[in-house]
């Protein structure tokens, strides 16, 4: 269900050239759980935010569900991206002034669910990841991991068919790391095709299918043994 | 030289008041090495700031090398901060419109240092961080470890004699926070006073004292055998 063939990616930095991805081949099937590892600086980030549409390529052909969703308009890409995926960021992109529980519920409220129904979702997800008491609190009252964990929430709360997650892990401690880690791993389990982007082997390790990334290309491409 | 007696954090949040720290007694002598550790939420980031005199107690004594730093105004606060501690936040505040080096570079440019010195002392800390090729870029233009690393960097470029690091490899790969404990440990066994919040047990154990936090209070404060 995505397809990269070729991709290049180059960062200009004045008379710089960055090539933070170099002809990058992936295909990953619908219900995969992959994870990406590699040195910091390797180009994880931005090849998690190409898969997302958050991005573009240089060069080279990215197919979504079999459309080549490269040359989409950034609104089509904006509407692809709403309707299929759920995007954690490496450092949140929290709303400043919306609570926890707001910052969850926003792309219902974008997308129209009834009232009713965004309070039973977003109650729940409150619950599954130990935000008690904290709903109403905004991103600058909670702390690192709590932050971390309202994102979390916010990228699964459409139920999408992809979730994107970027060192998901990377501001809890390992009781807290293990809770999310068994959320996303049952959404996974339940059809939901599920790539992580992790500095942790604990937690990479967990995925069917592992990816090495070393200075923009894959190094290593490993399916654990099942 | 870090003495809290009786501390007391809460933060009011509509009717709802937060004890993040409660009852902190702690005594930390000069070039100690000691790590802070807990859950999400447990008051570690609340804790350091309250050393780093960016946040104040609501009851409570903070003495800092003999004096009471508690009833400092604001400006007395910022003086005591800028001449002797170095604070790595978790999540950086790096200035975004101004390059990985000039970002190093401004504590040094607040303080006089003269230029001369000044290039000499940031050339290195790009060395050394491994940000070598991306001194130029913006924060905006560099990884999530990257910009780590410049806030680690600048925090040290002062060589204060307390530096607060809130989880300084959270965005690194195994290797690249092994070669920024080095860096780090390096200045501790130079007599730099550190202390260092965070989630990765391998790098809490390496601290010579260990602290744990939960819910507000030290729960554990244990020597490593030397
Ligand atoms: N907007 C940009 N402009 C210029 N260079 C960039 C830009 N974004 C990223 N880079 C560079 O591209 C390379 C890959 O960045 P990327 O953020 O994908 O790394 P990463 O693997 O996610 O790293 P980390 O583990 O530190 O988060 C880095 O060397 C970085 O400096
Ligand atoms: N400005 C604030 N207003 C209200 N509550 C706050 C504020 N800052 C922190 N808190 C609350 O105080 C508690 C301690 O926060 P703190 O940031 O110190 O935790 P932490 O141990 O650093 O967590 P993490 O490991 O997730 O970074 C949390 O429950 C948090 O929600
Ligand atoms: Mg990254
Ligand atoms: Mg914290």
């Amino acid at each position: 269900m995505i397809r990269l063939e070729g991709i290049q990616r180059i960062f200009q930095v004045g008379d710089q050239a960055v090539h933070a991805l170099r002809d990058i081949d992936l295909s990953i099937g619908a219900g995969e759980y992959l994870s990406i590892m590699g040195p910091s600086g390797s180009g994880k980030s931005t090849l998690l935010n190409m898969i997302g549409l958050l991005d573009r390529p240089n060069a080279g052909i990215y197919r979504l569900d079999g459309s080549d969703v490269t040359g989409l308009s950034d609104q089509e890409q904006a509407r692809v991206r709403r309707d299929k995926i759920g995007f954690v960021f490496q450092f949140f992109h929290l709303i400043p002034r919306l609570s926890a529980a707001a910052n969850i519920e926003l792309p219902l409220l974008l997308a129209g669910v009834p009232a009713d129904q965004r309070k039973t979702r977003v109650d729940q997800l409150i619950v599954d990841f130990g935000l008690t008491g904290r709903e109403t609190h905004r991103p600058d009252q909670l702390s690192g991991g709590q932050r971390q964990r309202v994102a979390i929430a916010r990228a699964t709360v459409m139920k999408p068919s992809v979730i994107l997650a970027d060192e998901p892990t990377g501001n809890l401690d390992r009781a807290t790391g293990q809770e999310v880690m068994s959320i996303l791993e049952g959404l996974a389990a339940g059809g939901v095709t599920l790539l992580l982007v992790t500095h942790d082997p604990e937690i990479g390790n967990r995925a069917s299918r592992k990816l090495r990334l070393v200075d923009g290309r894959i190094v290593a491409d490993e399916r654990a043994s099942s």
